[in-house]
């Protein structure tokens, strides 16, 4: 099965 | 201070009933330029980014930054209070322990008047870049709103496959599979039904129907959805709401298998 990503790899925290 | 007042109490109540489920605690940032939210939900998978400019209130004062902590269980039983059409005032002071909430009939001489108490909030925030995404669906709110919770019932997750020929939901689950595919479509009666699709590339990416059904909550705000994607970055849905407003929630995607 598809592993859940978080949005921290996406987006950086300010 | 901050004085902000909506002709209509229901916008907010239905911002504050479509995030709920994601969201408990938030800070309501005030400015000049209106009253913005940005929160993660707890497994840091979706995040919530709503805009309130100032245009949308009238009159709207806010001389300086101020922060409101809300609860957000706390603030849909206050605006449970309100009837739909009720004219909603959000007051606060520069330093506020409270945020307090009017609503008037405009139809009656009813005034009611609720305080809740803030809370201090040290909330993780993230910058999002301006992304320029391979392909951008715009489709009646209604209709995804029915295809997610179509899939979900047979799979957690669903595929989005957006290619020259339309766009593709797809699910695969103990029982079955099931897709539904859009194309580009233009309703000649009613521009609402219209499905427009912008692609500069191929995109396919796996996503949880939990969160899309929990995103579709904002259906009753706008008639219309947008979904933009880019390989290998997290979904945007996006509800336009008056005076260039808007309700945006991200989702990253499942990866790999």
């Amino acid at each position: 099965t598809a592993q859940q990503s978080r949005l921290e790899g996406f987006f950086k925290a300010v | 201070m901050l004085e902000a007042r909506l002709e209509q109490a229901n916008l907010l109540k239905k911002v504050v009933d479509s995030i709920t489920n994601l969201v408990q605690d938030c800070n309501f940032d005030c400015n000049d330029s209106g009253i913005a939210l940005q929160a993660m939900d707890n497994s840091h998978v979706a995040l919530v980014a709503m805009m309130l400019r100032s245009d949308a209130f009238s009159p709207f004062r806010c001389d300086r930054n101020i922060a409101l902590g809300i609860n957000l269980t706390s603030l849909t039983k206050v605006l449970r209070c309100a009837q739909n059409e009720d004219i909603l005032t959000l007051k606060a002071e520069d330093a506020p322990d409270v945020v307090n909430l009017v609503f008037e009939s405009a139809e009656s001489d009813r005034l009611s008047e609720y305080d809740i108490k803030l809370m201090d909030i040290d909330q993780e925030h993230l910058g999002i870049p301006d992304t320029e995404y391979a392909a951008s669906i715009t489709m009646p709110s209604a209709e995804f709103q029915r295809i997610t919770r179509d899939l979900l019932a047979l799979s957690e997750s669903v595929s989005i496959e957006c290619t020259k020929e339309g766009v593709k939901f797809s699910c695969q689950g103990d029982i079955g599979s099931g897709s539904v595919t859009l194309r580009s479509h233009t309703n000649v009666d009613n521009e609402d039904r219209n499905v427009s699709i912008d692609l500069s590339e191929p995109v396919s990416l796996m996503f949880s129907l939990k969160y899309l059904s929990n995103f579709c909550k904002a259906s009753g705000l706008s008639s219309r959805v947008k979904l933009s994607l880019s390989n290998e970055v997290p979904l945007l849905v996006e509800y336009a709401l008056p005076s260039n407003s808007f309700l945006r929630f991200y989702l990253a995607p499942k990866i790999g298998d």
